[in-house]
C-alpha cells in the first residue's frame, strides 16, 4: 500500500496546478523511491515528467508498484479543499480503485478525508535520453515567466539564443518584434535572482509561446527555473524541488523554414 | 514560418 504525507499540502497543490491544463489523465506511479508521472499533451509537443522523491514527504511508505490513474480536473477540486498549510496525506491500497487524500490543520483540530475514484490509464512512457545540453540557463522563475508573457504579446513563437555574451528571447510578429537580453548576473545578497549561463556552444532554438507560458504556471514551486538547449532537441524546462524531487516540461522545437 | 515539431520524434517509447 502507498502511505505518503506532506507536512503542507502546499507542494502538491501548486505541481498538480501546474500541469493540470496541460494534460488531463494520467498516472502518478509509486514505488519505493517516491511519486513519478509522465504525461505527454494531447498534440504530443510537450512531455512533462515530475519526480517527488520519497523524501519528501514524511513518512512515505510504498510495498510494491502502484499506479494510480487520475483525473487531475477531478483531483484538482479535491486538492481545493485543502488549506495551504495543512498536511496532506495520500493512502492507496495495492489494486486501488481510490485514491484517498486526508487534509489535516492541526492547529484547528480539522480533519478532511476524500476519496477520489481511479481509472485505468494506459498510457505510454517515453525514454528521455541523457542529454549533454549546449547550454544551460539558470533564472529567476518569475523572469521567466514576465519574458513568455510579454512576448506573446507579440507572436506566438520565441526564438531562445545562448551565446557566450547571454541569453536573447525574441519575437516577430505582425505588429513588430521585440526582444530581452540577459546577461550572467549573480548578486550575493539576492542568490534567487542569479542568471547563470553554462555554455559549451551557442545555441539558438524557436518554441512556442503558448507551451512555454503554460509551464510557468510552475512558478510557484521554485524561485528559480533552468532552461537546457541543445540544436534540434527538446527544450527542457525544470522547476527543482527540495530534496532533488523536480517538475520537468520537455517540448518540441519549431523545425523547418 | 516554422512548423512543429513532435516531441515523439525525439523520445522513443519504452
Amino acid at each position: 500500500m502507498l502511505e505518503a504525507r506532506l507536512d503542507t499540502a502546499n507542494l502538491f497543490k501548486s505541481a498538480v496546478d501546474a500541469i493540470k491544463d496541460l494534460v488531463q489523465d494520467c498516472n502518478f506511479d509509486c514505488n519505493d523511491s517516491g511519486i513519478a508521472l509522465q504525461a505527454m499533451d494531447n498534440s504530443h509537443v510537450a512531455l512533462v515528467s515530475m519526480m517527488l522523491k520519497a523524501e519528501a514527504f514524511s513518512p512515505f511508505r510504498c510495498d510494491r508498484n502502484i499506479a494510480l490513474g487520475v483525473n487531475l480536473t477531478s483531483l484538482t477540486k479535491v486538492l481545493r479543499a485543502a488549506g495551504r498549510d495543512d498536511t496532506l496525506t495520500l493512502k492507496a491500497e495495492d489494486a486501488p480503485d481510490v485514491l484517498n487524500l486526508v487534509f489535516e490543520a492541526t492547529a484547528q483540530d480539522r480533519i478532511s478525508e476524500y476519496d477520489l475514484k481511479l481509472m485505468d490509464i494506459d498510457q505510454e512512457h517515453l525514454g528521455i535520453p541523457d542529454t549533454e545540453y549546449a547550454a544551460t540557463i539558470s533564472m529567476p522563475s518569475a523572469e521567466f515567466k514576465r519574458i513568455t508573457t510579454d512576448l506573446m504579446a507579440m507572436s506566438e513563437s520565441v526564438t531562445i539564443e545562448a551565446t557566450k555574451d547571454g541569453v536573447k528571447f525574441s519575437s516577430t510578429g505582425d505588429i513588430g518584434n521585440g526582444s530581452i537580453t540577459l546577461r550572467q548576473h549573480t548578486p550575493v545578497d539576492k542568490p534567487n535572482e542569479t542568471v547563470e549561463i553554462e555554455l559549451s556552444e551557442p545555441v539558438a532554438l524557436t518554441f512556442s509561446l503558448k507551451y512555454l507560458t503554460n509551464f510557468c504556471k510552475a512558478q510557484p514551486l521554485s524561485n528559480q527555473v533552468k532552461l537546457c538547449l541543445s540544436a534540434e532537441v527538446p527544450l527542457m524546462v525544470e522547476y527543482g524541488l527540495e530534496g532533488g524531487s523536480y517538475l520537468r516540461f520537455y517540448l518540441a522545437p519549431k523545425i523547418g523554414d | 514560418a516554422k512548423g512543429q515539431g513532435s516531441i515523439m520524434s525525439f523520445f522513443s517509447k519504452k
